[in-house]
C-alpha cells in the first residue's frame, strides 16, 4: 500500500498524468482523475492520436472513441465514432453517470452529448485536412480495405466487394505504419 | 490512445481510454478503446489494465480483461501482460501493441510488441513529478 494512490497512463504524456494526479488528490475520486487526465490529452491532442484534429478517416473526418470504467461496481460508460464533440471521455462519463447503458455510438452519441450540455464543433484542423490531402495524393495508401475493387493497394475508392476471394490461411496485417502517432 | 488507470489510497480502481483511432480508417470504424475488456478493464479486487496499439486486433482478444483475470489468479502484472500479448502473437505474428497494468497494491507492469520500445507514465508519492518509464519490445 506504500505505492497508493497511483496514476498510470500509456505513452510519454506526463501532462495527462499530472492532471489526473492533481484531480485525484483534490477530489479523492478515481473516476474524476481518469476523466481529467484523458481530457487533458484530448485538449493537448496527445501524439496526434488523441482528441480533435488527428487520424482523419477515408473522408477526412476525425471521430473519437472513449471509455471509462469504475472498478468498484463494474459500471462503464463508452462512446464510439463520436462526431463533432471534442471531449469524448466527458461524454463517456455522462453515459456512465446518466444512463443505464454502456456504449453509445455515432451521430446519436453526439446528440446525447449535446443534450448533456457539450458543445458541437468541428473536429477537423488544417493538420488533419493536410493529412487527408496527402493520403489522397498517395493513392489512398495505407488502406484498410480488402477484397474490393478497384485494388485498394493502388487505387482510391469508391470500392465494391469482389465476387469471390481467397481466404488467407494465416492472418497477416499489412504494414499500416502503426506507431506512436498512429494507433488505438 | 491514452489509456489511464487511477487507484486511490483505499484501493478504488478506475480506468479509461480516449482516442481518435487509426489514420485513414474506413468511416464508421471503432477500435478497441471503447470496448470493455479490450481498451481497458478495472476491478477493485484485482487492479486495472489498459491497452494501446492495433485496435482491430486487440478487440478480438480482450487483452485488458485477460490481464485482470491472470492477475486475479496471482500472476504479476508484467507476466500477465506478456501472456496476453503472446496469445495475440500466436494468431497475428506482426501485431503492434502494448499494455500497462497496475495491481490493487500499486505494483506496475508493462510489455509491448512490434514497437522498438514503449513508454508509459507513473505518478505516485514515490514518483514525483511523473516518471516516464520505457520497456523494450
Amino acid at each position: 500500500l506504500l505505492f497508493l494512490p497511483i496514476v498510470v497512463n500509456t505513452w510519454p504524456w506526463p501532462q495527462a498524468t499530472e492532471a489526473a494526479w492533481d484531480k485525484l488528490i483534490s477530489s479523492s475520486s478515481v473516476l474524476d482523475a481518469v476523466e481529467t487526465g484523458c481530457t487533458q490529452c484530448e485538449i493537448d491532442q496527445c501524439g496526434g492520436s488523441v482528441g480533435f484534429g488527428g487520424s482523419p478517416d477515408e473522408n477526412g473526418e476525425t471521430t473519437l472513441d472513449a471509455m471509462i470504467m469504475d472498478g468498484g461496481n463494474m459500471n462503464i460508460g463508452a462512446v464510439g465514432c463520436v462526431r463533432g464533440i471534442k471531449n469524448a471521455i466527458g461524454v463517456a462519463r455522462r453515459v456512465l453517470e446518466n444512463t443505464e447503458h454502456t456504449l453509445l455510438v455515432g451521430n446519436l452519441a453526439k446528440d446525447f452529448a449535446v443534450e448533456m450540455g457539450f458543445k458541437e464543433e468541428s473536429l477537423s484542423t488544417n493538420h488533419s485536412q493536410q493529412m487527408y490531402n496527402d493520403w489522397r495524393k498517395s493513392n489512398c495508401q495505407p488502406n484498410y480495405r480488402s477484397n474490393v475493387t478497384p485494388n485498394p493497394k493502388t487505387s482510391c475508392g469508391p470500392y465494391k466487394p469482389m465476387r469471390s476471394h481467397v481466404q488467407a490461411e494465416q492472418n497477416s496485417r499489412a504494414n499500416l505504419n502503426i506507431n506512436q502517432s498512429n494507433h488505438d | 490512445t491514452v489509456g489511464m488507470i487511477s487507484i486511490d489510497e483505499n484501493g478504488h480502481v478506475a480506468a479509461g481510454t480516449s482516442t481518435n483511432g487509426l489514420n485513414h480508417k474506413v468511416p464508421g470504424r471503432v477500435g478497441d478503446s471503447p470496448i470493455p475488456g479490450a481498451g481497458c478493464y478495472a476491478d477493485n479486487t484485482v487492479g486495472g489494465a489498459v491497452a494501446t496499439g492495433d485496435g482491430d486486433v486487440m478487440m478480438r482478444f480482450l487483452p485488458s480483461f485477460q490481464v485482470i483475470e491472470s492477475m486475479r489468479h496471482g500472476v504479476s502484472p508484467t507476466q500477465a501482460i506478456e501472456d496476453a500479448l503472446n496469445r495475440i502473437l500466436k494468431y497475428y505474428p506482426t501485431f503492434n501493441g502494448a499494455l500497462v497494468a497496475v495491481s490493487k497494491d500499486g505494483y506496475v507492469g508493462a510489455a509491448c510488441t512490434g514497437f522498438s520500445s514503449f513508454h508509459y507514465c507513473v505518478r505516485s508519492h514515490s514518483h514525483q513529478p511523473t516518471a516516464v518509464f520505457s520497456v523494450k519490445c
